[in-house]
């Protein structure tokens, strides 16, 4: 069965 | 929940506030694909790389003590900018988890 990501990807900080 | 998921052991990486910047990229927090902060770059001269302990792909599970869990990508990344600002400590504790 496949796996949907469903969730948004995050955005990158630099720190 | 009973299913056989490794778990992997938390580090404590002590990272001494030599340098002018932290040096790290962080992705993720609460409510993305990633949910705790993962770290996706390491700049060279940063006080992260000085260190010599931390590592790309390592995933933060707190910050002096403060867990990361839950929190959304801008608050972990205050807090850490914060850690790294505080006059009061010249160290930051990072405790990760070495991802497989």
């Amino acid at each position: 069965r496949e796996k949907r990501l469903t969730l948004p990807p995050s955005e990158i900080t630099l720190l | 929940n009973g299913s056989p998921v490794p778990v992997p052991t938390p580090n404590l990486i002590r990272v001494v506030k030599n340098s002018n910047t932290l040096g790290i990229a962080i992705e993720g927090g609460a409510n993305t694909r990633q949910p705790l902060p993962r770290i996706v770059t390491i700049q060279k001269g940063g006080s992260a790389h000085n260190c010599g302990q931390l590592k790309v792909g390592q995933i933060i599970l707190e910050v002096n003590g403060i867990s990361l869990r839950g929190r959304e990508h801008k608050d972990a990344a205050k807090i850490i900018a914060e850690a790294f600002k505080t006059k009061e400590k010249d160290h930051i504790d990072f405790l990760v988890v070495d991802p497989g």
